[in-house]
């Protein structure tokens, strides 16, 4: 049994988008920090740090 | 665990027994709010650890690209799954499932990713990941200690750094270098030690300055076990030198395999122990 709940090998999911013209509004990086928080929540993780630059956006999550 | 959010693509990596297909559908349907239609989808994972305490769906592999298979829209109609590593019980493998759409863009031409894994970390340096016993300090805090002593900074100096420690250890590290990311996540428990490295770049970058990033980072923790696995262009060889690299570190290559897949290009996947 996974004793701290750990389970080690990470599970890595990479989705890619597009749209009309998606870098105009800066595409995902529109959605608000509730809507992340609420996807998150449905995977049992949670905000812990946060940080952005002009490209991207870089969230640490707990479990 | 990380999240990565970029205007186009989002990244999302968990390391606990969570649900992580989970959010397949909201990110779906999110993305759709401002205008975004799913493109590409690429999951991939080692091998578990404990596969007995995984919920749904990530109770085998099978199971999960069969939830991943049900919940992609009807546009991603190229479509693989392949597990790569020895074919005995035995030994490290890699499971990498792909789909993308008519335009399989999944990938840009000239990007590569490498997810490092290591395991049976050196016991003296996964220490200096546990927290000092009621240190009433926060996990920003003892994050950048962390970043510092260890020489996690080092790796790559001119990133910003988002890091965090954990209670009572365990630390997350995000490194953010212009549109690139690289991400540190250790468990430092005797029993499960566990390290992770992942990051991106161009197959135009100096592949010698690459090896050594790889070196700083497997010298941070010297593990008995060690995994790359490297998605390239198909063609490319830029995970070439990687084996070598590890030799140099006392690590010897146990297996290697490599597959294609649609709109992601080649995965190279080689295993390595310790020769101690």
């Amino acid at each position: 049994m996974a004793v701290s709940g750990f389970e080690g090998f990470e599970k890595r999911l990479e989705l890619y988008f597009s749209g009309d013209d998606p870098a105009a509004g800066n595409g995902l990086r529109r959605l608000n920090f509730y809507t992340i928080e609420k996807i998150l929540h449905t995977v049992q993780c949670t905000v812990v740090s946060a940080v952005g630059n002009d490209f991207f956006d870089s969230y640490v999550l707990s479990e | 665990s990380s999240l990565f959010v970029y205007p186009t693509k989002i990244i999302i990596k968990t390391c606990g027994t969570t649900q992580l297909l989970k959010s397949l559908r909201p990110l779906v349907e999110s993305a759709a709010t401002v205008g975004l239609t799913l493109s590409g989808c690429r999951y991939t994972r080692g091998t578990f650890i404990f596969p007995g305490v995984q919920p749904f769906p990530h109770t085998s592999f099978k199971d999960e690209v069969f939830y991943l298979e049900e919940n992609l829209p009807d546009n991603l109609v190229y479509r693989k799954a392949a597990v790569l590593g020895p074919r005995s019980a035995a030994g490290e493998k890699w499971h990498v499932f792909s789909a993308c759409d008519d335009s399989c863009t999944l990938m840009e031409d000239d990007s590569y990713t490498v997810e490092i894994c290591m395991t049976e970390l050196d016991r003296v340096l996964a220490k200096k990941f546990f927290r000092r016993f009621d240190d009433r300090r926060t996990g920003d805090s003892v994050g950048k200690e962390m970043t510092d002593v260890t020489g996690i900074r080092d790796v790559n100096r001119k990133a910003l750094i988002c890091d965090y420690a954990f209670d009572p250890c365990g630390y997350s590290m995000n490194g953010l270098a212009g549109g690139r990311y690289s991400t540190v996540h250790v468990t430092p428990e005797d029993d499960f030690s566990y390290a992770s490295f992942e990051c991106v770049g161009s197959v135009y970058d100096d592949r010698e300055e690459f090896l050594r990033l790889l070196q700083k980072v497997v010298k941070v923790f010297r593990p008995a076990k060690l995994s790359v696995a490297t998605t390239c262009p198909t063609g490319n060889d830029f995970w070439k030198g990687t084996a070598k690299t590890m030799e140099s570190l006392g690590m010897r290559l146990r297996s290697r395999a490599a597959d294609e897949f649609p709109g992601a290009g080649t995965v190279v996947f080689q295993a390595f122990s310790s020769r101690r």
